[in-house]
């Protein structure tokens, strides 16, 4: 099961890397960076998590309320390997209705790149209508992983976003800020 | 079937982004590098992948004769809201019977430390003894990807490393200069 193995790869390879260390990560920014807006409470990675794995590499190209703000402090790992593999996150600043601005690191679950591109490609060996299944099932399976882990407690927030209004041009900057 | 998922992940999430660049990233490091000694003929990306997923790190802590020397020039992608996402590799230098050094863009399958998590967590649904099967599975579906890559030739050599000659503290480096 293609998601299932995705999941574990993403929190293995990645959420169990990066969310232990982020409180702190963010924290620096905030120190460099005196204009910015975050929350109160626990500071978390926001992980879109598109059902019809439609992602850009950008998030402003999605919605206009949306901007780039700058990266966390990189961490880097050996890994494999590699030597000083480079781990980050983007920063994004965006409006609320009221023209306010809020910042938070957040990001598209990248696995489902693969999803998504796998669907496309007959020696894959799944069409488009087992990839909603998949979608689901990796958020499903993620969601276990994550939530028995002790050291990504309170790190993340995952956000499953259906199709309802995409028509909305600022269906995901109204979205992210329910979170 | 996990292997499956994982091969076409390092497929589309890295490989196919990496290995077309790479004969120009290897021609910036040696003219920035005269004292770096690559072989004649087009020069490859060397892909590790261990039948027993043991992984290091660091290629030193395997074999003596293989020490770090540098990393390629980093190439920036922006992926799925990450903007500057870094992707790097690490060349080392390896020692001959002759203690001649030949340097090499060489790493491990890093999809492979996910075969090797899930095979130590009961809930990820399998064991050591169906990796061994996951592995083979990974390889055969990452050569029948890669050969079809137009993009990718000449760019990559998977080497399988078997268990056999593990006691051979320079198997290892022995292994890669085959290649
Ligand atoms: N957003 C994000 N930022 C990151 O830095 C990152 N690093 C990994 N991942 C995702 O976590 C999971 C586990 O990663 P792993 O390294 O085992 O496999 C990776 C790895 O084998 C290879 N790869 C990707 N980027 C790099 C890289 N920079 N260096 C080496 N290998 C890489 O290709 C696989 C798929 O990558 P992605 O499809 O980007 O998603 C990965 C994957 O879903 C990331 N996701």
């Amino acid at each position: 099961n293609v998601a299932h193995g995705l999941a574990w790869s993403f929190y293995v390879g990645y959420l169990q890397l990066v969310l232990p260390s982020l409180g702190k990560s963010i924290d620096s920014f905030r120190a460099s960076h005196r204009n910015s807006f975050w929350g109160q409470g626990p500071q978390k990675l926001l992980i879109l998590i598109p059902l019809n794995t439609n992602i850009s590499h950008k998030l402003e190209e999605e919605d206009n309320y949306i901007q780039f703000y700058d990266s966390l402090p990189n961490s880097q790992l050996d890994r494999a390997g590699i030597q000083g593999r480079v781990y980050k996150h983007s920063v994004y600043r965006v409006q609320d209705e009221n023209g306010k601005a809020h910042d938070c690191a957040v990001e598209y679950a990248t696995p489902l790149l693969t999803l998504y591109r796998m669907s496309q490609d007959r020696r894959a060996g799944f069409g488009e209508p087992e990839r909603r299944q998949q979608v689901l099932l990796f958020y499903r399976t993620l969601q276990d992983i994550l939530e028995q882990s002790q050291e990504c407690r309170n790190r993340y927030r995952l956000i499953l976003l259906k199709d309802e209004h995409q028509d909305d041009a600022h269906f995901l900057s109204k979205t992210i800020l329910k979170h």
